[in-house]
């Protein structure tokens, strides 16, 4: 049997659905369930096999396509880089940058590399303190400055810090910016310049809707983004904006924040998500 | 722009001499990419197409209004019933406590909030009672020291009832007290025993929701924990200054029968609005 277009509308409608549901942005969803359509059109399916099974393969197969694009592994990185190794957070207003490089130093730590912290965010109010707080916590350097300094300096003497005493990576906190303000948008290409980073990894929220794109999408095209840290994905998150996120980036997905501590930090496996959407 | 082809199929409807089913499915189809592009829930958003679809096809237009202008007026019928007017804000002595998912924009909020009241004329007071978040104590207490606002917090106390009990009496003569808690959401249990505990001591007279306007399809089961936690008495919606359409916080507010009391603007304490319906529905539908 031959599949056509109206066997594949009711199961292709209930996978949109699904995706949607998962907060899979809808122009992607969109694109995805098209390009399953003009796959499956035409195919032959076995008499008695299930139309549904067959388009949610599909579905699994283009997802774990976009999930897989570029994987890095971020332990390879840190082992292959020339030290110090600087990596720069970035993303819109309360997504968990802060809390993310408190992670990913502990992270650190625990695999035997020096770190300090460079607290980037001079803007906001009891950004520095907060920033303090994890390093006195994680028996971690914090470089700052007064708040209302320039960003790129605090993240330029931590660097050089870093090459002084012999640290191995520096993460650097940017404040959070909306990716409509072009002033920070530009502030934050500034700093790129300056500082000239090895790993530029943009925070995002798993519980963000439709409006993960476009952060991601004008992040990525102002300052070309390595990757992503998905955070808050123990809320009960589906996580499809993942799936969001890595199709307009095309950057892979490298760590998921799953908590609040210090050690809520895991590497993101595609299989994971797939799981998460389907299981 | 989803925007664009929402109008564009509004044209058509315009240069029509009657709605036939084709004509208002596809524009059915438009609204629904419009919403759910715009978080809306989906159950919610097949829901209200179904309403938007009967209506269109069985109601005459009213005298003096054209095809489009009667659809129009329908989608706006339908989201106004699910998003409601603006809260009332009563200008008088008050506890307010501020709930939400963690980053939604609580503690900025808080000083917003504070501000408005003591702009308005009233003694206003601000309580830290978020005892977990690095920073939060600094954070508050400067925002509020910048605009001279009364606050009480506690770093030697990670108590957060304690916090807001004692807070509480220390700022009795003030007119409006406003409880900042620590960001939770629907799964960590102990947080949500702790903003029940906080609660009790507090017993506001508004609950209200902090919540990001780029919320997306967890909003609803978010709100419906929180209300059934402690009962929400309206929502604030943040960031609104960006492209979020806040369609999730839309579903929350339509979850919890409840109303949008202000948007947040921007990161300063002015960047606090009134909620307008009409405003927040035309940006929403692009
Ligand atoms: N449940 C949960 N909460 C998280 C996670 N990551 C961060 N948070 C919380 O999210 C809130 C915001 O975290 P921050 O690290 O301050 O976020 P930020 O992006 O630095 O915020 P700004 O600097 O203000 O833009 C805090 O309450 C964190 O504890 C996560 O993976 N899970
Ligand atoms: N652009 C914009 N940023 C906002 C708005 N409201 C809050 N923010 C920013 O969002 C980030 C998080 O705000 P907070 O007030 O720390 O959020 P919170 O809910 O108290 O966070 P937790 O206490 O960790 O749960 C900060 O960077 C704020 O400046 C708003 O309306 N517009
Ligand atoms: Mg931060
Ligand atoms: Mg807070």
């Amino acid at each position: 049997v031959i599949l056509d277009e109206k066997d594949l509308q009711e199961p292709l409608w209930a996978l949109e659905m699904a995706l949607l549901e998962s907060d899979v942005a809808l122009p992607v969803a969109e694109e995805i369930v098209t390009s399953i359509r003009q796959e499956l059109v035409g195919q032959k399916k076995k008499i008695g096999s299930d139309t549904g099974q067959l388009a949610e393969g599909a579905l699994k197969n283009a997802i774990l396509k976009v999930l897989s694009r570029n994987l890095m592994d971020f332990d390879q990185f840190m082992k292959e880089s020339s030290k110090p190794v600087k990596i720069l957070f970035v993303g819109v207003n309360g997504t968990g940058k802060t809390t993310s490089i408190a992670k990913v130093a502990k992270y650190l730590k625990d695999r035997g590399y020096s770190v300090v912290m460079a607290a980037g965010d001079t803007f906001r109010a009891g950004a520095v303190e907060q920033m303090e707080v994890h390093g006195a916590r994680l028996d971690v350097k914090v470089v700052k400055h007064k708040t209302g300094g320039d960003p790129a300096a605090v993240i330029f003497d931590a660097v050089e810090y870093a090459k002084a005493h012999n640290k191995d990576v520096v993460l650097a906190d940017t404040a959070g910016r909306l990716h409509t303000n072009i002033n920070l948008m530009d502030q934050m290409r500034k700093i790129v310049r300056v500082t000239k980073p090895d790993l530029m990894i943009f925070v995002d929220e798993a519980i963000a809707g439709n409006d993960a794109v476009e952060r991601a999408r004008l992040f990525n095209q102002s300052v070309p983004i390595s990757g992503t840290i998905l955070t808050k994905t123990d809320a009960d998150a589906k996580g499809g904006s993942a799936i969001s996120i890595a199709h307009i980036t095309g950057k892979p997905i490298i760590f998921l924040g799953v908590g609040q501590d210090y050690p809520d930090l895991v590497k993101f496996e595609p299989e994971w998500l797939l799981d998460r959407l389907f299981g | 722009s989803l925007g664009g082809s929402l109008r564009d199929a509004l044209k058509k409807i315009a240069s029509a001499s009657r709605l036939d089913k084709t004509l208002v499915d596809e524009t059915v189809r438009e609204i629904q990419r419009a919403l759910l592009s715009a978080d809306v829930n989906v159950k919610l958003v097949m829901n209200i197409s179904n309403r938007i679809r009967d209506r269109a096809l069985s109601e005459k237009p009213p005298a003096g209004m054209n095809p489009r202008e009667h659809v129009i007026n329908i989608v706006y019928q339908e989201l106004i019933n699910l998003v409601g007017r603006s809260s009332d804000v009563a200008l008088k002595k008050q506890t307010i406590m501020l709930i939400g998912l963690q980053g939604s924009g609580k503690t900025t909020t808080a000083a917003k909030l504070a501000t408005f009241f003591q702009r308005k004329g009233l003694r206003t007071a601000v309580i830290c009672a978020d005892t977990f978040r690095a920073g939060a104590y600094d954070q508050l207490k400067a925002l509020c020291e910048r605009q001279g606002i009364f606050f009480y917090g506690d770093k030697g106390n990670p108590d957060a009832p304690s916090v807001a009990r004692i807070g509480l009496e220390a700022a009795k003569r003030y007119d409006v007290k406003i409880v900042d808690t620590a960001g939770r959401h629907a799964l960590e249990s102990d947080l949500i025993q702790e903003m029940k505990d906080i609660h009790a001591v507090v017993n506001a007279d508004h609950k209200l929701l902090v919540m990001d306007a780029a919320l997306g399809q967890q909003a609803s089961e978010q709100a419906r924990a929180f209300n059934e936690a402690v009962g929400i008495t309206g929502v604030i919606i943040t960031k609104l200054d960006g492209t979020a359409k806040g369609g999730g916080a839309m579903s929350a507010v339509a979850e919890t029968k409840s109303s949008v009391a202000f948007i947040g603007v921007g990161e300063t304490p002015n960047d606090l609005e009134r909620f307008e319906a009409d405003r927040f529905i035309s940006r929403l539908l692009g």
